[in-house]
C-alpha cells in the first residue's frame, strides 16, 4: 500500500 | 523588489526540469538568503524541494519577500527559448502578478524579454524535521538513474535494502527479477554509511522522475531510516539543492 507523505510532515 | 541574475540560463533549465515532471505549479519564495520551493505531487506521494542560497546568483537583490506562483510547464516554455550559456535575470515587484525573465546573449547582441503571468496559489508547507538517517548512501547521478531505470522494467515496486556489505535495488514482477547490488568503493564512488540495515519499498515511477535532477549534479545522496520517507538530493554545486522525498509502501 502506498503512503502519503503528508502522513509524515506536519502541516506549518 | 528580486532582482536575481544566473551567469547561465542552462542552470535554470535544469532545476526547471528537474521539477515539471513531479509539480505543475509551485510557490517560488525568494528572500534576502536567496530562494525556495517546496511542493507535494498531485498524488501527495512525494515532496520535491529547492534551494538556492544568493551565491549561486551572479546578482542577487531581494528588499521584501516575494512569493512567485508558477506554472512550471509555461516556466518551461520560456526558458526553452533561450539558449543555455545567455544570462538570465529574474525581476518581479514587491506585490507582483507577473515575472520579468530577461535573457542576454554572451556578446550582448541579442536580448529576450519574457512576462510570465504569477498564480495565486495558496500554497501548504510542510515542516519537514531533522532525521537521523539509518543509512546515508552517496553515488554517481548516472548510476542511480541508470539503475531506476532498470528497475522500473520490472515491476511498479522497487526495494531497497541497505546493509554494511551495500545497497542492493530489487524488482519483482510478471516478466522476473532483477537485482542490482553495489558496495562501498575504494575509489570513493560509492560510499554507504549504515548505522542499522533497512529495506524499504517504493514506487519505481517516482524514483525516475526524480532522475531529472541528474544534469544538476554528478553526485546523488540516498537516504534511509525506518518508518520516515526516502531521500533523494541532488546538491547544486555548494549553493543550493534539489530533495526529493518519497513515502515508503507499506504491506496490506
Amino acid at each position: 500500500m502506498q503512503r502519503n507523505i503528508d502522513a509524515f510532515f506536519k502541516r506549518l | 523588489m528580486l532582482e536575481a541574475r544566473f551567469g547561465e540560463t542552462l542552470l535554470l533549465k535544469k532545476i526547471v526540469d528537474a521539477l515539471k515532471e513531479i509539480i505543475s505549479q509551485s510557490t517560488l519564495d525568494c528572500t534576502e538568503t536567496g530562494m525556495q520551493l517546496q511542493s507535494m505531487d498531485n498524488s501527495h506521494v512525494s515532496l520535491v524541494a529547492l534551494s538556492l542560497q544568493t551565491e549561486g546568483f551572479e546578482k542577487y537583490r531581494c528588499d521584501r519577500n516575494v512569493s512567485l506562483g508558477l506554472d512550471l510547464k509555461s516556466l518551461a516554455k520560456v526558458v526553452k527559448s533561450a539558449s543555455g550559456d545567455d544570462a538570465v535575470t529574474l525581476t518581479a515587484a514587491d506585490k507582483a502578478d507577473k515575472l520579468l525573465l530577461s535573457f542576454e546573449s554572451d556578446n550582448k547582441s541579442r536580448t529576450a524579454d519574457y512576462e510570465l503571468k504569477l498564480l495565486n496559489l495558496d500554497q501548504d508547507h510542510l515542516g519537514i524535521p531533522e532525521t537521523n538517517y539509518a543509512c546515508i548512501v552517496q553515488m554517481p547521478s548516472s548510476e542511480f538513474a541508470r539503475i531506476c531505470r532498470d528497475m522500473s522494467m520490472f515491476s511498479e515496486s522497487v526495494v531497497i535494502s541497505c546493509t554494511k556489505q551495500g545497497i542492493k535495488f530489487s524488482a519483482n514482477g510478471d516478466m522476473g527479477s532483477a537485482n542490482i547490488k553495489l558496495s562501498d568503493t575504494s575509489k570513493g564512488d560509492i560510499t554507504i554509511d549504515v548505522d542499522e540495515p533497512i529495506t524499504q519499498s517504493f514506487a519505481g515511477r517516482y524514483l525516475n522522475t526524480f532522475t531529472r535532477a541528474t544534469p544538476l549534479s554528478d553526485r546523488v545522496k540516498i537516504c534511509l531510516a525506518p518508518d520516515v520517507p526516502l531521500l533523494v538530493e541532488y546538491p547544486i554545486e555548494d549553493y543550493g539543492y534539489i530533495r526529493y522525498y518519497l513515502a515508503p509502501k507499506v504491506d496490506e
